[in-house]
């Protein structure tokens, strides 16, 4: 029922494929229950995003924005050569391009506001990507990130010690606690017959690393696979397929419009998109929620070169296109009944000393680990999520190694495939692969690394050298699993997606940007000088007391509190006095008269007396 | 200080090193950056700030004009001298350039 007067909004086939119904993100039908994006804000960290186009200025967001090649708060792109630094802006444009505006396109989340950080155009180091990663983290809350280490099918790269801190403050500090969400392309690699598995982003837990196909819903030339693929979404093919028609730039030969967006670039944006249409239909999903939200949820469908394989939980999962195709409908139908996933639980083994020979294909060298119930029961991990392990290998040819993971349940996942244009002599040196395969498989159990070379080399080259497994998950058993797919499939029908419906939020938490609960070393020392003073007065006090005492003699009879007047308690001039000897009352009825405060009152009954003057009125006190 | 606004300001191009410091007095973040100061100082570099939301990590670079007096080997052994030797420091990298690509 939607009519949009974007010029272009009839060729987002993505948006709505009139041409071939069904191949599209199927979110018409939320848009049309009011669930847009709105209250949600995300960031594209990127060469820039020129915000003043029509489709995107009243979408965007200065607040969340940032220039890191400039250092200001402005992301415009800067023309250059090439006129390449229109990426950014084009993403931008599929997530969030304003509707109805008659200018060119309409974003997936066209109710969300959009963010700019500008980081790749100059030089990047992993302190920069840290800041990226982290910039403005409690307005931002989806980073999209459309870009990764070199696709060239021989370089074994992903975020540094830095870039991995901010990724993990992030989703745990991020969006008030519920975590940042760090959407990831999986690389454009296809050509040079690269994996994923080589890029560190990709084998993030933190991320959610996100795959093209075409139109008719094919891994395009380009495209990479891995085992760490959580899902697939659309994007250009090959020159007879359509791209993704969206905003583009204005500056150097842009138009503002674009119909050839294309690469794992164009898909990980729409998957933002569709994380935002989520968090507006629930705003307190965690990083973990979503990342669940989309293996209960991607579609797989009918593609015979896939090679999809159901594991032990019932997901079905390919290393072309992860847990399958990602639907918005789908997607926001879930996330509206869905109920916070249990902590996350983890175990890791130590390192396992291996120092043994690769042996040439067919052979294979098979290790094992066996993760028991008392192993587990530290952390309460039952059902996996993501399974990492952690190797160092020396190979003079790095990209004949082939690795296999076999979880418990049997299910392999090609962790480590061969690349042809990997020559580097340096092997593996703690390099982290990460399967999604076993996702709500039981963890416990024998898990099997088997490495091959698949090299031409004569002799066995190779050795494992080390390696360590790790298991992420929940203490969620296969029956909560299978209730909560059971939970899903009676939300789709869109009978929750209305704004009548919705299970209660709970608020999060507020985390300041600066430590400002923590004391300062002024503050300290202030506190010091207060308290040294404190005990130097009740030092004094308490010996001025005993010096009274001391003067005042109390006939060989102890010496008593008097009890004072309720009068003078009530009308609170009941003043803390020295302990007196008075003798005639010490055991007698409490007086209704004036209290005996007089005696340490001086004429004005203000005044306090020095316990010397007392000693005139000796005979009438004690 | 290196700049206002920290290690956003730094041309990545130059030499700089991420330093992941213990807190020598307490969790106060002043306290911090005043010993983040200190050892900058005695690395023969200047603290460029607080990396990112990193509680602990920061930058530091060589103070303005220093890197074209002495020859970067220079400031680069000096530095790693003064990181790797103090046992405040937890861990530090110096910034190389990473190569990233748009897919």
């Amino acid at each position: 029922s939607l009519n949009f007067n974007d010029p272009k909004f009839p060729q987002q086939w993505h948006l709505n494929n009139r041409r071939s119904p069904g191949r599209d993100i199927n979110v018409t039908g939320v848009w049309e229950r009011n669930v847009t994006g709105r209250g949600v804000t995300v960031v594209v960290v990127d060469d820039g995003v020129e915000h003043t186009v029509l489709d995107i200025a009243p979408n965007y967001s200065p607040e969340g924005s940032y220039d890191l090649n400039s250092n200001d708060p402005d992301p415009m792109p800067h023309p250059d050569v090439e006129n390449g630094n229109h990426h950014g802006t084009r993403c931008a444009g599929e997530i969030a391009a304003v509707p109805n505006n008659s200018f060119c396109a309409v974003g997936v989340a066209y109710g969300s506001r959009i963010a700019g950080i500008r980081v790749l155009d100059g030089p990047l180091t992993d302190s920069m990507e840290a800041v990226a990663f982290n910039k403005h983290y409690q307005i931002n809350d989806i980073y999209s990130c459309s870009w990764g280490p070199d696709d060239d099918g021989k370089t074994v790269d992903g975020p540094h010690q830095l870039g991995k801190a901010a990724l993990q403050h992030g989703v745990m500090a991020g969006r008030k606690g519920f975590g940042s969400i760090f959407v990831v392309a999986s690389g454009n690699g296809g050509q040079h017959n690269d994996n994923c598995n080589y890029d560190g982003y990709a084998n993030s837990i933190y991320t959610v690393t996100i795959g093209a196909v075409d139109e008719e819903g094919r891994m395009p030339f380009y495209a990479e696979e891995c085992a760490s693929m959580l899902a697939v979404t659309f994007s250009g093919g090959d020159k007879m397929l359509r791209g993704i028609v969206t905003t583009d730039w204005d500056l150097q030969k842009g138009t503002g419009c674009t119909e050839g967006h294309t690469g794992t670039s164009a898909a990980a944006p729409l998957a933002a998109g569709m994380i935002a249409l989520m968090l507006q239909a629930r705003p307190c999903l965690t990083w973990r929620d979503v990342q669940h939200i989309i293996v209960f949820t991607a579609a797989q469908y009918e593609d015979r070169r896939a090679d999809w394989v159901t594991n032990e939980a019932g997901f079905s999962h390919s290393h072309q296109h992860g847990f399958g195709l990602l639907n918005a409908w789908r997607l926001v139908n879930a996330a509206k009944v869905w109920t916070s996933v249990p902590y996350l639980a983890s175990y890791a083994s130590p390192v396992v000393k291996e120092n043994r020979a690769i042996p040439l294909a067919p052979h294979t060298l098979e290790v094992s680990w066996n993760v028991s119930r008392t192993d587990l029961e530290m952390s309460g991990l039952k059902t996996l999520e993501h399974v990492a392990v952690t190797v160092s290998i020396t190979h003079p040819r790095r990209g004949s190694l082939e690795l296999r993971l076999f979880c418990p349940s049997g299910m392999m996942s090609l962790i480590g495939a061969p690349r042809s244009m990997d020559s580097d002599p340096n092997g593996f040196n703690d390099w982290t692969f990460s399967t999604v395969r076993c996702w709500g498989e039981r963890a416990k159990g024998t898990y099997r690394l088997v490495v091959r070379d698949v090299g031409d080399e004569v002799a066995p080259a190779g050795v494992l050298l080390h390696w360590r497994l790790t298991l992420y998950g929940s203490v969620w058993s296969p029956v909560d699993i299978r209730e909560r797919q059971r939970l899903l499939e009676n939300a789709m029908s869109g009978k929750y997606l209305h704004d009548g419906f919705s299970l209660p939020c709970p608020p999060g938490l507020e985390i300041p940007p600066e430590d400002s609960h923590t004391l300062t070393p002024n503050t300290l020392k202030t506190l010091v000088l207060v308290g040294c003073f404190s005990i130097f007065w009740t030092v004094y006090y308490l010996l001025e007391v005993y010096l009274s005492q001391r003067s005042v003699p109390c006939r060989g009879r102890p010496c008593r509190w008097p009890q004072r007047g309720r009068r003078a308690r009530e009308e609170g001039t009941d003043l803390e006095s020295v302990p007196l000897c008075n003798g005639k009352d010490a055991d007698g009825p409490e007086p209704e008269g004036p209290p005996s405060t007089a005696t340490l009152l001086g004429p004005d009954g203000l005044v306090p007396q020095a316990p010397d003057l007392l000693r005139g009125a000796e005979e009438q006190v004690c | 200080r290196a700049g206002p606004s920290g290690p956003e300001g730094q041309g990545p191009g130059a030499l700089s090193w991420a330093v992941h410091l213990d807190s020598p007095g307490g969790p106060g973040q002043e306290a911090l950056e005043q010993w983040a100061d200190t050892l900058a100082q005695a690395a023969g570099l200047v603290n460029a700030g607080r990396i990112g939301e990193l509680r602990g990590h920061y930058l530091f670079v060589p103070p303005a004009g220093a890197q074209q007096a002495r020859q970067a080997e220079t400031v680069r052994q000096q530095a790693e001298a003064v990181l790797g030797a103090h046992e405040t420091v937890r861990w530090h990298s110096e910034q190389r350039l990473l190569r990233r690509t748009k897919r």
